[in-house]
């Protein structure tokens, strides 16, 4: 899914 | 988001504004290595790639977006902005910086796990996590040729150095809390302190005295 792929860090 | 990490991005954004108070106050851009923020940016270009993505949170993307500019901003400084590019010291600024950009790309590709799902913006991402890791080297390789870097400089590499140690607490404090943990930025973000560490040694050890290399 994508959200997987989601980065939540900078 | 932890107390971990906003240190971490509060000291990543503060070595920002070190570098063009020192800049400012100066009037040179002597130590100051070009060709480190010229990867900073393509590390940043490609790892915001995100930002036409998806959102995350206002944070995030002011954070992204001040990255990205501030850094081009140096960039402009440095190269191009007189009286400053006029002290630009290309002479000491001679890391090959370009032979490591073209064989990493080509490495993280070609060792990319995960090919089937990935996508071009994790194969950019996993290569700016890697290639942040090495940004440093032609900064560090500029006061090693000098063999001195003012105060200032130095407050500008530690906290772009110290940045990346407090996320490394923040993985670990993730990792304690949901046991997820991210072995490409957990490793690059060990492999960039590790570059680091002996300037930090350095740098705490000067206590605010003058850094001689």
């Amino acid at each position: 899914s994508k959200s997987k792929y989601k980065k939540d860090e900078l | 988001m932890n107390i971990f990490r906003f240190i971490a991005d509060l000291l990543h954004l503060t070595s920002f504004f070190i570098l063009i108070f020192k800049i400012r106050k100066s009037m040179n851009v002597v130590g100051l290595s070009y060709k480190s923020k010229e990867l900073y940016l393509v590390v940043f270009l490609l790892r915001y790639l995100d930002l036409f993505l998806y959102f995350v949170s206002f944070y995030n993307t002011i954070m992204k977006i001040l990255y990205i500019s501030l850094t081009a901003y140096l960039i402009y400084i440095i190269r191009f902005r007189r009286p400053y590019c006029l002290t630009y010291d290309s002479q000491n600024d001679s890391f090959p910086h370009l032979k490591f950009i073209y064989p990493g790309a080509a490495l993280v590709t070609l060792i990319s796990l995960d090919y089937s799902n990935i996508g071009l913006f994790e194969i950019c991402w996993t290569y700016s996590i890697w290639l942040e890791s090495l940004a440093i080297l032609p900064q560090l390789h500029m006061i090693q040729q000098t063999k001195e870097c003012e105060n200032i400089t130095g407050h500008y590499m530690a906290s772009l150095g110290f940045y990346r140690f407090f996320y490394i607490l923040n993985w670990i404090y993730v990792y304690y809390y949901t046991e997820k943990i991210q072995w490409i930025s957990t490793l690059g973000g060990i492999l960039q302190t590790a570059l680091y560490s002996d300037f930090l040694y350095v740098y705490l050890k000067s206590q605010g005295r003058k850094i001689e290399i």
